[in-house]
Formats: C-alpha cells, sequence, structure tokens
C-alpha cells in the first residue's frame, strides 16, 4: 500500500457539491462513487444525476432521508441508467421520478460490494486502491462545527446518520487520516473535505463501506 | 427575521460557541481537528441533524479476507 493515495489526483472525482437542506446525502455518496467508477474505467468523468436516486430509488425516501445500500441495492436491481446531471438537475427537494429512453446517454451499474470493514481499515485502504472512492456512513453530529484537521475525538461509532465519499488516505505524517469529501459545499471544512483518523473507526467510518462497480 | 427569530439564532450562536469550547479542548497539537463559526452555526444540534443528517443506517456482514491465491474472479 502506498503512504499516501487520493482519486482526485487520477481526476476522478467530482466537484463537491451541496446538497442544501434536503436530507439526500446517502444519493450524493453513492452517486459519487459511481461517477468515478466511471471515470476511472472510461477515462471521463461526467456530472450524473443525484435527482435522478433522490426522485426514483422507490425503497429509500428521497430528501427526507435513505440509505446508501438501498440505493445501491435498486440501482444493481433495476438497472437504471443515471443520466447526466445537467440533464435531470438537483433542486433540493423530491420530486417525480423521470424516465428516459434507453437511447440516451446514462451509467448503469454492474454490482457493489458493501462491508462491515470496522477493526480492518488496513484492508478498507487496500479496497479504496483495488475498487476506487469508498461510499461510507459515519455520525457527523460533531460535524456540525468542523472546521478542519484530523477528527480524532469527540466522534464515537454505532449511530451512522450520514453518508459521504472517501476518496484517498494519507500516512505519511505522526496522524494517518482518511480524505473524506462531504455534500455541503466547497465553504464547509477544508474545501468541501473533512479528514478522519486511521485505525480505530472513528465515527463509525468502517462499519458501512460500499463500492460500486459498473 | 423578526425579534423571535433573532433571538433563537442568537441562542443556537451561544450553544455552537459552548459547544465549541468543549470541542478544541481536546485539540493539543496543530494535527487535530479544530472548531468554530461555520454556516451551521445558526442551528440548534436537533435541528441540524433533522436537516443534514438524514442517513439511515444498514447493518453489513463483516468482511472477510480472502487469503493471496484463493480469490475468485
Amino acid at each position: 500500500l502506498p503512504k499516501k493515495f487520493d482519486w482526485r489526483d487520477k481526476k476522478v472525482i467530482a466537484e463537491v457539491r451541496n446538497q442544501q437542506t434536503c436530507g439526500g446525502c446517502w444519493a450524493f455518496s453513492v452517486v459519487g462513487g459511481i461517477e468515478s467508477a466511471y471515470a476511472i474505467k472510461r477515462n471521463n468523468l461526467e456530472e450524473l444525476s443525484v435527482q435522478q436516486v433522490i426522485d426514483c430509488s422507490y425503497n429509500n425516501y428521497g430528501c427526507s432521508g435513505g440509505s446508501t445500500i438501498s440505493a445501491l441495492s435498486w440501482l444493481n436491481q433495476t438497472k437504471v441508467k443515471l443520466v447526466r446531471d445537467s440533464e435531470y438537475t438537483f433542486k433540493a427537494q423530491t420530486g417525480l421520478c423521470h424516465y428516459f429512453g434507453q437511447s440516451d446517454f446514462g451509467v448503469s451499474i454492474t454490482g457493489f460490494a458493501a462491508y462491515d470493514f470496522s477493526g480492518q481499515e488496513e484492508e478498507m485502504m487496500r479496497m479504496l486502491v483495488n475498487w476506487g472512492p469508498l461510499a461510507v456512513t459515519v455520525d457527523a453530529v460533531s460535524w456540525q462545527d468542523y472546521l478542519g484537521g484530523i477528527i480524532q475525538y469527540h466522534c464515537s461509532s454505532g449511530r451512522a446518520n450520514h453518508a459521504v465519499l472517501i476518496t484517498g488516505f494519507d500516512r505519511t505524517g505522526s496522524i494517518p487520516y482518511w480524505i473524506v469529501q462531504n455534500s455541503w459545499g466547497r465553504t464547509w471544512g477544508i474545501d468541501g473535505y473533512v479528514r478522519v483518523k486511521i485505525g480505530s473507526n472513528v465515527c463509525g467510518i468502517a462499519d458501512t463501506v460500499s463500492s460500486v462497480f459498473v | 427575521g423578526g425579534g423571535r427569530e433573532r433571538e433563537t439564532v442568537a441562542a443556537a450562536l451561544r450553544e455552537s460557541a459552548k459547544r465549541v469550547r468543549f470541542l478544541n479542548s481536546s485539540s493539543n497539537d496543530n494535527t487535530s481537528a479544530f472548531y468554530g463559526i461555520n454556516q451551521f452555526s445558526h442551528l440548534f444540534p436537533e435541528e441540524f441533524k433533522a436537516i443534514y443528517l438524514r442517513s439511515i443506517p444498514h447493518k453489513l456482514p463483516r468482511y472477510i479476507k480472502v487469503p493471496k491465491g484463493k480469490e475468485k474472479p
């Protein structure tokens, strides 16, 4: 494993988004993972529609909440093609599901892997390098006031309430950390990112980890 | 907003400042997380949670490492 790895360096991570007052973090994290998996495979980074997942994933609750795993199960079962963000733009509220013809551009998933990696963050790093960015859930209560630095304390596991995307890790300094993309805009945290210590399941970051294949 | 709304925001900001002092008390080096006033400071924690923290938890099986050479395609 490298000491430092970040999928952003390979230009396969889309810009930080802003979920505004929509509780659709679960959709942002899943769509971010699909965009990256597609970019890694096809060398073409496309911004895909988060709103489509929010509106159409019937086993979730749109802007009122949802689960990354339920969204991935829905995408895998239906093989729905996610269209471009520009075609189905984000409205920050749940709407009616729009359907698109088969000929339109879209990305469907071929499968996904989802595991509890608690106590195995070394393996989780390997998965990040081998599979691509990881959609994870965390307890983000203390993130309300976060400005920067590496989260090591005041962030327990076992009460996941937010979904984000891990894009890399850095073990070159005294505290190894995950590089995590959030969906609260670029003005939050470190240009929209947060650093979470690796190794003790801080914020429950290793409890619900998924990676998608396209 | 009106006077009452201003009062509520001021109360949320006071609570945020108190929380930030507590959270920063564990930051003993320059790599530790630091906390402060940001775009969510005007919200009470319950409001913040109700708006932004809407991920539903999902229990997953533990990852079992496959020994080298025994991986399936």
